[in-house]
């Protein structure tokens, strides 16, 4: 464990925890994609299949649970809580995200570092969250005004992995044993520079103080 | 470099 990768799970957190408050003070998700937050829910449950057999660290058995628990409460309010789910506008969140699963599914088949079920899976967790964001920035786009907790939210999803990429850098120069993970490395760049345009957009707002707005 | 297959990282 280093700085950068505890720094990187500490902004994950950061940002499922600015979503969940945002959805549970204000009782609404207005601007937040849905569809998103199933493909992350999908993410971490084809990622943490050995979350019982296969024991790392209490840190790493901790986070994930955290992870998973926070990702399928988020659908639970957005879909089931009879308050939050009205303001959830399925007409702007129209990303056909299921466009998104099968290409991964099928690139974890031919692509993966070994060819078992667990492994194929964790290695679609690895594909499907570097295009899980799409859904989410395209429904910005569209909603003009983006309020705080939004912007925050997408931020701190963007800049977690960007944290990790850091921490790739760190390990494979600090760590003997760390060998190459080119599907981690790849996958987590692609991640990051989707976040490219709208990290610009939301660092100039932050600094010139005005409301995030994306350009069209 | 030797690296056990199991992914360490979340």
């Amino acid at each position: 464990m280093n700085i950068f990768r505890l720094a990187g799970d500490m902004t994950h957190l950061m940002s499922v925890l600015v979503l969940l408050l945002k959805i549970h003070t204000i009782k609404s998700c207005a601007g937040i994609s849905l569809k998103t937050q199933e493909l992350y829910a999908l993410v971490f449950a084809a990622r943490y299949l050995d979350i019982f057999t296969h024991y790392y660290s209490l840190y790493n058995t901790v986070m994930k649970l955290i992870f998973l628990g926070s990702s399928f409460s988020i659908l639970w309010y957005m879909k089931r809580h009879k308050v939050v789910r009205r303001s959830y506008d399925k007409d702007q969140d129209t990303f056909r995200h299921h466009f998104l699963v099968l290409p991964c599914l099928v690139l974890a088949l031919l692509i993966n570092e070994k060819f078992t079920f667990k492994e194929v899976m964790w290695t679609f967790s690895i594909y499907l969250e570097a295009v899980a964001i799409l859904p989410q920035l395209v429904l910005l786009q569209r909603t003009r005004n983006v309020d705080n907790l939004t912007g925050q939210y997408v931020f701190l999803l963007g800049a977690y992995r960007g944290l990790y990429i850091i921490n790739w850098i760190y390990r494979y120069f600090a760590e003997p044993t760390y060998s190459t993970h080119w599907i981690t490395w790849i996958s987590g760049l692609l991640q990051t520079l989707l976040y490219a345009d709208f990290f610009y957009y939301y660092i100039n707002s932050v600094k010139n103080n005005v409301r995030l707005q994306l350009p069209a | 470099k030797v690296d056990d297959a199991s992914h360490d990282e979340l």
